[in-house]
């Protein structure tokens, strides 16, 4: 059944929905079968997809709160094997109106559950928080990655992040691993860049000694490039393989789902 | 008195923090007395301007918390003419601790009336929010900047961001007015940044026809270009001006500090 992995990074702007997009429609041309979903009231996929909300029947605001709607119910099909569960601005009401439902972490993963034996890769894509949404994908993952710029203000946030997934993991989800850093708008030329790449490296070498649910995290490869065509597609409702397939930000998410699937392959 | 400035954008990473650092150190390098305050929990200020926890004895969050707490207790000196209100990671305690006092989005203004004289410009640094912090700074502040990103996802929470500032300036904040938007990471000869900077112009130039707290906002000059500089100035605790002061992201700052102390000498 289905690797479900949620994008993290609860500070804004970092790349977790250009990833979520690129990543997942990489994965789907590599002929996985791949649903995306978006926790995040901002609802940047069905903009991001060029979805009329016309065909938008029930999203993921209607799974949480309404126990009557079932996934298969609000499942939207957006490419060849890319489905996508939408989100809607009401979302940010959620977390107040589940505020007082003692199983309010695990909704999504009891709705994701039916569903899973559909699909190879589920990706989550993350608010910029660790409220209630964040939480809802944790308990709902096996896996974590963390989109990040390589930059030093982003560093500071990252432990605080491994905390929170550290805090799930000892509650609901002791199966929970961070196992990748996608390294987002990267200038690999620069000194800081590679600075902050050893930084990173050197962190998870010692993690990897210790009982902790980074230990097997690793940066992934290759790095995604800074790339204006990634910043262009959304505002023509495409990925970047319908936009400009052979652009360094299409080369890249590319050659990082291909060393996904090869990974998951020797796994 | 001084004039008072939030900046704000309730997305992240769009540059709201190195702006405040890298403007205010440009108008107190023009002679300016400039305070910053930092109403974010991330508290990056500190680290921004290589500032010693040590020598810190208040933060905002004794100023918001504490009724014995004076601004002049918290205030900090940074560089020439550059005074600092420091943050702490205890900031995101503030919310719920104040949640129950009815005057908890005035608290700020309150705290910074006796200091209002000792300077020129106040730059209220807020959060990527626009929680109880910011709210705080919209009570406070004359005027909001909007740092921003030339990019499509950031034109869409625009709006969200226009439409709390117009519900202070009914309720608590009759004289705010959203004045300036900074473009930040801006990459000119891109078509995107072009096209988003027309829909920019055009949406002020309609709206200035209208009774509404944006109606003399326009693009500040000059946009803040893209420049690894202005990343890796923080990670040694110092300003551009410090780091590399004639880089593209210093001259960027300087120049748009000019055109604000020219402005505001003709108003
Ligand atoms: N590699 C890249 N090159 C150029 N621009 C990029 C790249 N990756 C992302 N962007 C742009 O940067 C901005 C932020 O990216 P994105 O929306 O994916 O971040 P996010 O982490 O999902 O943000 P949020 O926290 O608000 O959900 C967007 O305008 C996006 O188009
Ligand atoms: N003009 C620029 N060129 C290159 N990098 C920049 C520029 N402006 C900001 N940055 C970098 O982009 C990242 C985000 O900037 P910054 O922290 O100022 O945003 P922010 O809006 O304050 O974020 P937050 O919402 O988390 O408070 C930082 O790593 C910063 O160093
Ligand atoms: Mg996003
Ligand atoms: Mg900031």
């Amino acid at each position: 059944s289905a690797r479900t992995i949620a994008l993290l990074n609860q500070k804004g702007g970092v790349g977790k929905t250009t990833t979520t997009i690129n990543l997942g429609a990489a994965l789907a041309l590599a002929e996985q079968r791949v649903l995306l979903v978006d926790l995040d009231p901002q609802a940047h996929l069905m903009l991001h997809l060029g979805i009329d909300e016309a065909v938008v029947e029930h999203t993921v605001y209607d799974l949480l709160i309404d126990p009557e709607v079932k996934a298969a119910d609000a499942i939207v099909n957006a490419r060849p094997n890319l489905d996508v569960l939408l989100s809607e601005v009401d979302l940010a009401g959620a977390e107040p109106e589940l505020a007082q439902r003692p199983d309010r972490q695990q909704i999504l993963k009891r709705k994701i559950e039916p569903i899973l034996d559909r699909y190879d890769v589920i990706l989550l894509d993350c608010p910029p928080s660790l409220g209630l949404m964040t939480l809802n994908a944790l308990a709902c993952a096996r896996e974590v990655f963390v989109p990040m710029q390589a930059h030093f203000l982003a560093l500071q946030g990252v432990s605080k992040l491994l905390e929170t997934v550290g805090l799930v993991c000892q509650s609901v989800n002791p199966d929970l691993r961070v196992s990748g850093i996608i390294l987002c708008m990267h200038e690999a030329q620069t000194t800081l860049a590679k600075e902050i790449v050893t930084d990173l490296e050197d962190f998870f070498e010692q993690a990897s000694q210790q009982d902790v649910p980074w230990s097997q995290c690793r940066v992934l490869q290759p790095p995604i490039r800074r790339n204006i065509k990634l910043a262009e597609a959304p505002s023509f409702g495409e990925t970047i393989f319908d936009y400009s397939p052979w652009c360094k930000g299409a080369i890249d998410y590319r050659k990082l789902a291909r060393q996904l699937v090869e990974h998951w392959h020797r796994v």
